[in-house]
């Protein structure tokens, strides 16, 4: 009559207090999170587990988008490198994303994100091929004069060894002079969260004081 | 004027960037 499966907590969510103390989120927070996480994680296959088509699907609300970007961006929350997320791997990433989350933290994030051969340098054909990347998505035109114009302007600023590629060091330089840069390193939704998601109350397993 | 545009806040206005979207889910 006991099927022990039933009474385990849900896969992912087996230990909140010590994914608290991991990230900038507080266990009521871990726990709104994961009813996040268990929608995104259930929208193909229920599985406790968020694959890349369903991370697609939650950022585009279709699995037909190509996004070079949506790709970098699940690569580096797949800190296990299987090709699927678990509730800490993507809990961790969105930590950084909070608004309370060390700024450091936040340029490395982006550094990596744009770093796209992980070669510890951002080069100019990286940078070009993000550009056209987002112009293609965002259906706009621009010649390649004026694409290759907008990125000379930028390694004349950024890249103040003059080498040709962007380090971590002129990366950080750039952001600071431009925080602008870093302003989808931010969501203010994290803050929220308990919110957004009251439901985790029901599933709350500590009473979070 | 997009060539007084910094690269990188041309890329940063991509949706694959924005995860707020992940909060419509």
């Amino acid at each position: 009559c006991c099927d022990a499966d039933l009474y385990k907590q849900p896969r992912g969510l087996e230990d909140p207090e010590a994914l608290a103390r991991e990230t900038v989120f507080s266990v009521s927070e871990i726990e709104a999170l994961y009813e996040l996480f268990k929608k995104i994680s259930s929208a193909v296959i229920d599985d406790g587990l968020i694959n890349k088509e369903e991370f697609q699907l939650a950022l585009f609300k279709t699995n037909k988008k190509e996004s070079l970007f949506a790709d970098r961006v699940f690569d580096l929350f797949d800190t296990k490198h299987n090709g699927i997320l678990d509730f800490e791997e993507f809990a961790c990433a969105l930590s950084i994303f909070h608004p309370n989350s060390p700024i450091d933290d936040k340029i490395e994030f982006s550094f990596q994100l744009y770093d796209l051969k992980q070669q510890g340098f951002i080069e100019r054909q990286e940078v070009k091929q993000m550009v056209v990347a987002t112009l293609t998505e965002s259906g706009m035109n621009l010649s390649d004069d004026v694409i290759e114009s907008i990125i000379d302007k930028t390694f004349e600023e950024a890249d103040t060894k003059h080498d040709g590629k962007i380090d971590k060091e002129e990366w950080r330089n750039l952001v600071l002079r431009h925080p602008s840069l870093l302003k989808n390193m931010t969501l203010q939704y994290l803050k929220d969260i308990t919110t957004t998601f009251p439901s985790f109350v029901f599933h709350s397993q500590v009473d979070d004081t | 004027q997009p060539v007084a545009m910094n690269a990188f806040e041309l890329i940063s206005l991509s949706k694959g960037l924005n995860l707020g979207n992940l909060f419509d889910a």
